[in-house]
């Protein structure tokens, strides 16, 4: 196809690109890649993040952001909220209309979010990827010539059964594994005690399975579930427990 | 396009068709599929299901099937787990391999599925369709003359705005909405207390935006999740509290 002439992201100014993926939908990958922002920030680097979950877009929301990017001639000037940065499908169409674009359309927008955002300086460049491993995912793997791949998943055995379709799409797509992220691993009752309501061990799981570390364990938590809810990630409230996890 | 041509599903031996549809990954949709196919057994009807969900198929697994459906000349014939039928995606690829098919090939294999698998009498047909409003949905709403659809949600806000593309969907597609089904509604802790870590209410705005009945809260319980880790839905062991309420 004629992709290969499609332009390269130009990388010179960013230092670190992190993409952030996960087999299934509804793990916390969105929740993971807006907390992983504030607590980069919150250590002083600059980040800017950009949304290409096209058919499930869900960070202009959880990150509570009110400004829109700005279009001047070709360029993109990315939206920004408490200093970080960034782009997303969900401000170009409404939350409640139905994306239905086909492989070429969606190679196209991601190319364009990737080449003509001016990011300026960045430490951190966060990536939100769809869940799975579709063509989305496939066009960046091929505009971005460098790229960390950080995987979500939840404790279910079952959930990292998903490991070789993402350790396959990094091993295609030059992506480096950083590491696995195990989201909603415990809930912490009210007489103290932990319910393993999603089980246990997938994460290790999939870590051993990827040649990769596990980095974290995140709990069940109400109070990550309401700080999404109302746009602003715990991490943004810092003396949170569940934010020192990030 | 030629799809105008695709054969149509012979229904005249089925009595119900159900497609159970959810905006997002991760809500619960499979868990409900198989569960309601017990519910409805256990009530003394036959059933069949058809797991559509081509990228994500988990129905195998949780209906924990062994026997592989056989093919004679053109004709499917489905497993059977406890005399419910099944049909899936996963019995045609390996689990961990990664299914990448566009458009076209879509649609051709949801057609194959829903005209060439051979039910015989059914009084209840469920189908298990992608998360969100894809092509997949879209073939199967052309192929289907009459289907029910069930809407499964959870209870945060921000799942249920996902409601005007399912209800979209639902016109576009002349299915008449069954329902909706909220899932990890409460969690009980072992103190007895109703935990509600993700929030509360949005199933009762769905069902009021799409203009039908909240038809049932289903509560976070880890018997619900192993029980579909080790491929014996809830339902299929009566005597459990969170059975009844499917
Ligand atoms: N650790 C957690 N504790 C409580 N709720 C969580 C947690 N992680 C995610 N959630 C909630 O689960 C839902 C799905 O998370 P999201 O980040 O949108 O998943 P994904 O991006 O994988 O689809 C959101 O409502 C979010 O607030
Ligand atoms: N009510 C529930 N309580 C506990 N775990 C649940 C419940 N519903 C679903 N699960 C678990 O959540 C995970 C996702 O469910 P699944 O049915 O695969 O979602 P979907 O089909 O919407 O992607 C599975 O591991 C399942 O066992």
């Amino acid at each position: 196809t004629g992709q290969a002439q499609s332009p390269l992201f130009d990388d010179a100014k960013v230092r670190h690109i992190i993409a952030v993926a996960s087999g299934k939908g509804g793990v916390g990958k969105s929740t993971v890649t807006a907390n992983l922002a504030y607590a980069l920030k919150n250590a002083g680097h600059s980040v800017g993040i950009i949304d290409a979950d096209i058919y499930g877009f869900s960070i202009p929301r959880m990150m509570g952001v009110r400004t829109l990017p700005t279009v001047i001639d070709e360029t993109i000037i990315p939206a920004i909220k408490d200093g970080i940065k960034i782009i997303s499908m969900g401000f170009f169409v409404e939350e409640d209309q139905a994306v239905i674009w086909r492989g070429p359309l969606l190679h196209k927008a991601i190319v364009q979010f990737l080449t003509q955002t001016f990011w300026d300086k960045l430490d951190y460049l966060l990536i939100d990827l769809p869940p799975g491993t579709g063509d989305v995912t496939l066009s960046i793997s091929q505009t971005v010539k460098e790229s960390q791949l950080l995987v979500v998943t939840t404790p279910q055995p079952a959930a990292s059964n998903v490991a070789q379709r993402v350790g396959e799409l990094a091993r295609k797509a030059n992506f480096r594994i950083l590491g696995v992220v195990e989201n909603m691993s415990y809930f912490i009752a009210p007489d103290g005690s932990y319910q393993y309501i999603f089980g246990s061990g997938g994460g290790q799981e999939l870590a051993d399975k990827l040649g990769c570390q596990l980095l974290c364990q995140i709990p069940l938590d109400t109070s990550i579930r309401e700080a999404g809810d109302l746009g602003n990630p715990v991490t943004s409230l810092k003396a949170n427990q569940s934010a020192k996890v990030f």
